[in-house]
């Protein structure tokens, strides 16, 4: 469902110029629960943000289900975004000035469903992560590991086919954390999402089917799967 | 060195009060490590926050150094934290619009340290974490593991006495993790300077000499110290 063919990503600016990743070659089965790790730099997130096309490739071929992303319009990327994928970003990406039961609508809002339906899914949504006595408060009203969550809950809101997960437990507690794996394995192991995780927490790395080590924008190797 | 005397913390709104802090009462000496654990929104990072003076409590006292910071006025609050305590934000808080290198600057200018020795001391804390060749690269240009050791230059930049900081490896491997931990160790065994460490990573709680646990606000128990 996911394949990368040769893929690299360079940086450029006008002083330098970084390989953040360096013919990567991958392959990712529909179902898949596949962890991705590496040190701090060495190309994780670029790694999800060229699967979550949010960014295209320097060379080499990204395809989600079979097409190349290069060839799509950025109106069927958007689609593609919208209703196959759903991310968890590092840096949680919510907007300020909407609540945290916004900010799980929003998505929703763009795949056009109804305001009563909207509300009630993002209700769920957030109590199944713990936050639903929080939900009208804004992102800078909450803690760290209350925003993750917040960030979690919007990931699921279209019901995507494709999850993303970079760094999801990084500012939660064990016992959230744990809360947090065991929906998104629930997600893979239930209604079958393939789930790409992103982390550093080796403890994590047994919620996969396999493991993915990159260093330096290099796949180091790959075991399982 | 720092001394919290029952001091509580409400957020209020008009619609909700939260009770981030309940009557929580502490004494830290000079030269202490102290590791502060609990769950996701129990109160840590409010914690943090009042005791570097970024915040007041509701009601109670904090005392840095004996005095009452209720009593300093904001040039002498202002003073205190330039001169004394380095913070490591939770969420970094870097300028988006100055390169590494200017970040970690950028305290040492408001004591007014000359160009030339800014910027040997910038590049030197970057190389102790790191970050040499990536010193005049924007955050956005950085990998969020690589944002958080600038961030972890930066406290360090006007050599504190006291260095508070919020989940200071969240977002790095485990061995970056490691030598920032060592770093903030050297500080506090080489140089005296008071550790005040927020952390969700039971595996750090070791470097510490006691050991805060916070639960919905209060403080649960207190182990060594
Ligand atoms: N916009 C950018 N411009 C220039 N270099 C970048 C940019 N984004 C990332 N990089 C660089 O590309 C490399 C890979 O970054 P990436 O964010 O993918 O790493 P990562 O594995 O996610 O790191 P971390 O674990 O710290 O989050 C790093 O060296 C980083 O400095
Ligand atoms: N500005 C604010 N307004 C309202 N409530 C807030 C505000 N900041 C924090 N809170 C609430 O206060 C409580 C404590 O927040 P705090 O950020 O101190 O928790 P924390 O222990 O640092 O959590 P985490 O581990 O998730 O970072 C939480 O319930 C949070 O929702
Ligand atoms: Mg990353
Ligand atoms: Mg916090």
């Amino acid at each position: 469902v996911v394949e990368l063919v040769d893929v690299s990503k360079i940086y450029k600016t006008e002083f330098y110029e970084v390989k953040a990743l360096e013919n990567v070659n991958l392959e990712i089965e529909e179902g898949d629960f596949a962890v991705i790790m590496g040190p701090s730099g060495s190309g994780k997130s670029t790694l999800l943000n060229l699967i979550g096309c949010l960014d295209k490739p320097t060379s080499g071929k990204v395809l989600i289900n079979g097409i190349e992303t290069i060839n799509l319009s950025d109106k069927e990327l958007t689609e593609l975004r919208r209703d196959t994928i759903g991310f968890i970003f590092q840096t949680y990406n919510l907007i300020p000035t909407l609540s945290a039961l916004e900010n799980v609508e929003l998505p929703m809002i763009f795949k056009g469903i109804s305001k009563y339906e909207r509300e009630r899914r993002a209700k769920k949504l957030l109590g199944i992560v713990g936050l639903e006595r929080e939900m009208d408060r804004k992102p800078n009203e909450l803690s760290g590991g209350q925003q993750q969550r917040v960030a979690i809950a919007r990931a699921l809101a279209n019901d995507p086919k494709i999850l993303l997960c970079d760094e999801p437990t990084g500012n939660l507690d064990t016992k959230s954390g744990e809360q947090v794996m065991d929906i998104i394995k629930e997600q893979n192991e239930e209604r079958g999402v393939t789930v790409i995780l992103v982390t550093h927490d080796p403890t994590l790395a047994k919620y996969g089917n396999f493991i993915i080590r990159l260093r330096d924008g290099k796949i180091e190797g790959i075991e399982g799967g």
